[in-house]
């Protein structure tokens, strides 16, 4: 269950590398 | 019991000689080798298309090199080629000079030329040559036994010359009966004389002096100097280096310091090139060439390299200049780790990192067009109306619209951009095939190659569609050679020229690497495979998709090369018998240019 | 070295704490926390009734504003219902069922923002489907179809083509190929 929520938390910083690359 | 030692110096000169040869003989050859016949760093490639491609490309470079990385490669290739000077071939002079002197010795010793002399030759003896039949050895001795035979003396010689003439006689006779008897053949043939065995003596082939009373404690120090410090000396500092690297050539620290990241990866994280810059700046071959510098330095050393910016304290090019050519053998290192732990995302990200160092062009969406030289960076991008990311967009342009979108003024300098944008080689997937040798189709639990065909092009070039290449100019010989080393056809290609990479520290050569996964778990299957060797004569050819409307009746395609790429298969086929999907993932190293990646079906069939 | 705060009753390391002891901490933390606050002195990793109810009352108005095409609303009360997941359920209820209800939820929340035009945030949810092991076609056509309206062409035929090793007559992917083999004819020139 953490992991999971883990990973749903590290959504925003995905974000913000995806807008930086792209 | 007794042994006698080398009083007349007749033996430790053979003795020192042999020594001498065993180390100068293997060292001359591959000094002569090294010097002469190695053509690893060959610009001619007997093949007058691939020498083209490289001259164009070696003009551009010069043009485009900055002053420090000129003296930086001097020094580079400098250091590479050997020196006159240098301690092979100190060791090679002094060591033949040893060997003249030692043959002289032994010419001078009258002990060791009687001993040689004392050797019984019967050809000598009888005066033929050692090829001469038997009916000449028996009219040689028929005439010399007339000559010397005892009692056809003349009465009037002496006693000692009378018994010197009667030993030659004996000697004689021997001689004939050495090479015609049977018995006393065998006896010449095994013990050198006819008589049978001789006295035999054993000896210490070194002089006494060295081990009388006086010499005996110097002898035995160097001995004791030898065994207990020069060679453990030796051992432990090769032992030591060769443990410090790993098989790919990278620092056992660094190698865990990458395995320790690859494995402590999170899935959630996105691989940037800035990550894999930042692993990079750990690596302890670093540490090791600037002790006194830390990770963080060299980090931002690569980003001013990339960036082309100057930021870091150490101004120094020269620094900049080692970290970065050191790049090239821990990017390799990492990439074969990532393909070890099978992350696909990954491994493409070390060879993204891979291109944007050799170029020194950040990994934004216009690297392509950043790649060339003399753009105008600023006027590009506030510029362009459609957006062009790529060099085949760009060449949908005319040159003048080109130079207006680059933002070049000068002709001049507009050309030279052209060459290097034109001279970019670009893949073009025309069939890829799982192959078994000798099979129609591939069976379960065999062991299948991949097989890629494929064309090398220019952006400027017109695509040509697949369907345009006939098969028999795409399908391989089937004969027995060609079943027993189906990857000899990859050698005929010539190695791959000297890329345009005017920003690397070092000259260097394209590489394409293949990667290959699975794609229902879209994980890596085995270690790359890296191909150095290819055609690249399709860049020579005048084919303008600007002026090339239509493939038309006149279009050759014989006059097009096709490149293969074979990658072997790390596991065999599946046992049973189905659809297995493969993604093959082709990379260049040094450019950012269309590479290939695609999906390819298994079929295992029985 | 660990220290214990007996007010907020909460490890903590003293010093710099290695990447693996923060999230043990931090997982420790949790735990207790859930612990006290429970009241239920017989619990079971059955989900909790209420928490359930409201997530499913959040969900079904967010579907329910989807249906009315009021899709702004519908997002918010997806994207609460899926909040409280995270935050409101302890941390000892069964894990199979709290992915079943994220995934499901997930996939509602991706659809409405493909339909918002929100592509960024759509991939990553997408992601996270994909992440948490749910690789199907529907999923790889959502991606295939967000990374095309974001530009990224090439990532978009990769997953494409993953798709069509999953169904390969698929005809929604094999349309999707096509138009990926036709906007990358025109990037490339």
């Amino acid at each position: 269950n953490q992991a999971l929520t883990r990973r749903y938390n590290s959504i925003f910083k995905r974000k913000e590398v995806c807008i930086k690359e792209w | 019991q007794s042994y006698e030692y080398d009083e007349g110096s007749e033996t430790w000169p053979f003795f020192v000689l042999t020594m001498l040869f065993v180390v100068l003989v293997p060292l001359s050859i591959s000094q002569i080798y090294r010097l002469f016949l190695d053509r690893s760093n060959a610009t001619e490639y007997g093949d007058p298309e691939q020498e083209k491609v490289q001259k164009i490309l070696e003009e551009v470079n010069d043009e485009f090199v900055t002053e420090d990385v000129r003296v930086f490669r001097q020094a580079y290739e400098k250091s590479a080629r050997s020196n006159i000077w240098s301690k092979r071939n100190i060791v090679l002079i002094v060591g033949w000079a040893l060997v003249a002197f030692l043959i002289q010795r032994i010419r001078e010793n009258d002990a060791i030329v009687a001993s040689a002399t004392g050797l019984f030759d019967p050809y000598a003896l009888l005066g033929v040559s050692p090829s001469a039949t038997d009916r000449d050895i028996k009219s040689a001795y028929r005439k010399l036994s007339v000559k010397f035979h005892p009692d056809k003396l003349s009465k009037d010689l002496g006693g000692e010359e009378r018994a010197r003439i009667e030993e030659m006689y004996v000697q004689i006779s021997k001689a004939y009966e050495a090479l015609t008897d049977e018995i006393t053949k065998a006896n010449y043939l095994t013990y050198g004389h006819p008589d049978g065995p001789q006295t035999v003596s054993h000896g210490i082939a070194l002089p006494s002096f060295l081990v009388d009373r006086v010499a005996s404690p110097v002898v035995i120090l160097i001995y004791a100097v030898m065994l207990s410090i020069v060679l453990p000396y030796f051992v432990t500092k090769w032992w030591s280096r060769t443990n410090s690297f790993t098989k790919k050539g990278i620092h056992v620290k660094t190698a865990s310091h990458f395995v320790d990241r690859l494995a402590n990866f999170k899935p959630s994280e996105i691989v940037t090139v800035d990550l894999i810059v930042n692993w990079l700046s750990n690596a302890e071959e670093f540490k090791i060439i600037f002790p006194n510098l830390t990770a963080a330095d060299f980090e931002e050393l690569i980003h001013d390299h990339i960036d082309r910016t100057n930021n870091s304290r150490l101004k120094d090019p020269k620094v900049r200049f080692r970290i970065v050519s050191k790049c090239h053998s821990l990017l390799h290192g990492l990439l074969d780790l990532a393909c070890g732990v099978r992350n696909t995302e990954i491994a493409n990200a070390t060879l993204e990192t891979f291109k944007c160092i050799v170029q020194a062009v950040p990994h934004t969406p216009y690297r392509q067009i950043l790649q060339l030289p003399n753009v105008n960076k600023e006027k590009f991008l506030e510029g362009s109306v459609d957006e062009i990311y790529t060099l085949g967009k760009l060449f949908t342009y005319e040159d003048k619209e080109i130079g207006k979108i680059l933002g070049i003024d000068d002709e001049h300098k507009l050309k030279k951009t052209l060459t290097v944008a034109s001279h970019i080689p670009h893949l073009k997937l025309i069939k890829a095939d799982f192959l078994v040798p000798g099979e129609p189709q591939v069976t379960p639990s065999s062991t299948p190659h991949i097989s890629v065909k494929f064309l090398v092009r220019s952006a400027k070039q017109k695509i040509i569609p697949p369907e345009k290449f006939p098969e028999s100019m795409l399908e391989e010989p089937q004969d027995f050679e060609f079943q027993k080393d189906p990857f000899s056809i990859l050698e005929s290609q010539p190695p791959m020229p000297y890329s345009y990479a005017p920003f690397f520290p070092t000259k260097r050569r394209n590489a394409l690497c293949c990667l290959v996964a699975l794609q229902k778990d879209g994980k890596l299957i085995q270690t790359p495979v890296v191909i150095d060797k290819l055609s690249l004569q399709n860049l020579n050819k005048d084919f303008d998709k600007r002026q090339v409307k239509d493939l038309d009746e006149n279009f050759k395609p014989e006059e097009w090369s096709i490149g293969t790429i074979k990658i072997p298969l790390g596991q065999p086929a599946p046992a049973e018998t189905g659809d297995a999907f493969f993604r093959v993932i082709i990379k260049s190293t040094d450019y950012f240019t269309s590479d290939l990646d695609f999906t390819m079906t298994m079929q295992v069939r029985e | 070295e660990i220290s214990y705060d007996t007010n907020s009753k909460k490890l903590s390391s003293v010093g710099e704490p290695t990447e693996g002891l923060e999230i043990a901490l931090g997982q420790v933390n949790t735990l207790t926390t859930a612990l006290i606050s429970e009241t239920n002195p017989n619990f079971t990793p059955q989900p909790h009734e209420d928490v359930s109810k409201l997530i499913k009352n959040l969900f079904d108005s967010g579907l329910k504003n989807a249906q009315q095409n009021k899709f702004p609303e519908a997002l918010k009360n997806v994207s609460l219902a899926i909040e409280m997941a995270q935050r409101k359920r302890a941390p000892w209820e069964a894990f199979a069922i709290q992915l079943k209800e994220l995934q499901f939820m997930l996939r509602h929340k991706i659809d409405i923002l493909l339909v918002l035009g929100r592509y960024l945030e759509a991939l990553q949810d997408l992601d996270m489907l994909m992440n948490t092991g749910l690789i199907q076609p529907e999923v790889l056509i959502r991606k295939t179809d967000a990374l095309l309206k974001l530009g990224q062409l090439d990532q978009a035929r990769i997953e494409c083509e993953r798709g069509l090793t999953l169904q390969p007559q698929n005809a929604k992917l094999k349309a999707l190929l096509m138009e990926c083999t036709r906007k990358l004819a025109d990037f490339n020139g």
